[in-house]
């Protein structure tokens, strides 16, 4: 029976132009494995759900997507003198955000590497700003274009969030300004002198392991009525 | 695959039918993250009179059921679902996107006339 199945029309009903060919399986963060799992025990169990709301993230939506970052780094080489330790240019695919969809949420997750007491490092500057020139894409040390966030970070570890749902809507509004972003982080030696801190195993380690991308959420009306209606 | 009906008297009655789809048989655990799948029951069966005076039966498929008796030409009440949950499915698209997405009222739950 399998055999006269229309796989055409499956797609279509569940919204999908066509059968993604996924080479490699992106990692699926703990987030988004949170929600599918809670929906399904919901599901199993037989409660009622607002599928219009995400209660982990505390927003409203109905679609959740992790878009993976398509940049690449500048001057990998080691730390130059003024103690930029990496810089990058990060860029996201929004075409897959359909205009129907109002969007809720949108927060890029630098992720530093894992946590581990072994690899505390010095204190490192993040400099995100957004490309607003496409001449950057070429430079070398390109000028960064308007600041977005500028946090200093102790034994860089972990994820860091940023939220960008202004700059989002900007790229949505008109996609010809999606250029990406341009990071750079500084390690701050000074902050610890005496103490025997390997800037350059930090940056190499930085380089090693940043991993970013950008979750994205979005409402669908047709799907979605306004949620003080339905309490009413 | 399909899920065996008890045997019995209650086996022509108005029911839910289990059926699984596999995506694995679609080939399309390729890019399903997850589920494995997902349960496309459906309901089957006859309404009888009798039954639609209990069981989880509408009001008007008891009169449906009570004018079939009378008319013939008045169709029988039908089988249809009385309670559906949806399902979320966690898929990579052609961008590389990891897309978690929920579709209301897929699996149905139980059946009524």
């Amino acid at each position: 029976q399998t055999s006269k199945f229309q796989d055409y029309d499956l797609l279509r009903f569940l919204d999908l132009e066509k059968e993604p060919s996924a080479h490699r399986f992106q990692p699926v963060p703990r987030v988004l494995r949170k929600v599918f799992q809670a929906r399904e025990a919901a599901a199993a169990g037989g409660a009622s759900q607002d599928l219009c709301y995400v209660k982990e993230l505390g927003v409203r939506g109905n679609l959740l997507r992790l878009l993976p970052d398509h940049g690449f780094f500048l001057n990998t080489q080691k730390p130059s003198q003024d103690g930029s330790c990496l810089q990058k240019f990060l860029y996201f695919n929004l075409s897959a955000i359909k205009e129907k969809g109002k969007l809720t949420m949108a927060r890029l997750t630098l992720d530093l590497g894992p946590r581990s007491y072994y690899h505390l490092g010095p204190e490192v500057v993040v400099a995100l700003s957004v490309i607003e020139d496409r001449g950057m894409w070429g430079q070398s040390h390109p000028k960064p274009g308007r600041m977005l966030a500028l946090q200093s970070v102790l034994g860089p570890q972990g994820p860091l969030h940023f939220n960008l749902q202004g700059v989002v809507k900007d790229w949505n509004s008109s996609r010809r300004k999606n250029l990406g972003l341009y990071l750079e982080i500084l390690a701050n030696e000074d902050r610890y002198s005496g103490v025997n801190f390997q800037v350059e195993n930090t940056c190499d380690r930085l380089i090693r392991s940043l991993h970013a991308s950008l979750l994205v959420v979005t409402l669908n009306p047709e799907h979605c009525q306004p949620s003080s209606r339905k309490r009413r | 695959a399909a899920i065996p009906v008890p045997k019995g008297s209650c086996r022509n009655l108005c029911h839910r039918h289990q059926l699984f789809i596999s995506f694995r048989d679609l080939g399309w655990h390729k890019w399903v993250i997850a589920p494995k799948g997902f349960m496309a029951n459906y309901c089957h069966g006859d309404c009888p009179f009798s039954m639609t005076t209990y069981l989880n039966s509408s009001n008007y498929a008891f009169m449906q059921a009570l004018m079939h008796a009378v008319d013939p030409n008045v169709p029988k009440a039908v089988c249809i679902p009385t309670k559906l949950s949806p399902i979320s499915m966690l898929y990579q698209d052609n961008d590389d996107n990891v897309v978690l997405r929920h579709y209301e009222d897929m699996v149905v739950d139980e059946c009524g006339c």
